[in-house]
């Protein structure tokens, strides 16, 4: 990570609410 | 310096959102569309749609929970500009598309009214 100004992280950012079911 | 950009945030957030709204939760607004009723989030509709934004940005009707459509408002064409704004997906279709063209032009969604008008044309 280091000297990059941004870095693409492609995995999940939030955790996710269940769905109705 | 710089940063670390989770690319998959905003669909990851709108998702979870989609999700309060199926299992009505933290909805703060009702809307009625012809006798019909949808739960939704005031934030989400004032962030997708210029008439949402008027309505709810007035300071009348800052607490306002329950909100009634003009009758030419087609609520299946309502359904698919509100499910559009909880997934990013207009699941279009010939038969709607006018009715969600008219919707979408009342509730001051350009972007969505143009592509609907595109739609249209290309099938005729």
């Amino acid at each position: 990570y280091e000297g990059v100004s941004t870095i693409k992280e492609m995995g999940r950012s939030v955790h996710e609410i269940p769905s109705k079911d | 310096d710089g940063c670390i950009q989770f690319t998959r945030h905003p669909g990851d957030v709108l998702l979870n959102f989609n999700r309060l709204r199926s299992r009505n939760i933290l909805t703060d607004v009702t809307i009625q569309v012809d006798g019909q009723l949808f739960h939704a989030h005031k934030t989400i509709l004032v962030a997708c749609s210029g008439f949402f934004y008027s309505v709810f940005m007035h300071p009348e009707n800052t607490n306002l929970s329950a909100i009634s459509l003009d009758t030419k408002v087609d609520p299946k064409g309502f359904s698919l500009l509100l499910d559009f704004m909880y997934t990013s997906c207009l699941n279009l279709s010939d038969s709607l598309a006018l009715t969600t063209l008219n919707a979408a032009v009342y509730l001051q969604m350009e972007h969505v009214a143009d592509t609907c008008h595109r739609f249209i044309k290309s099938r005729q």
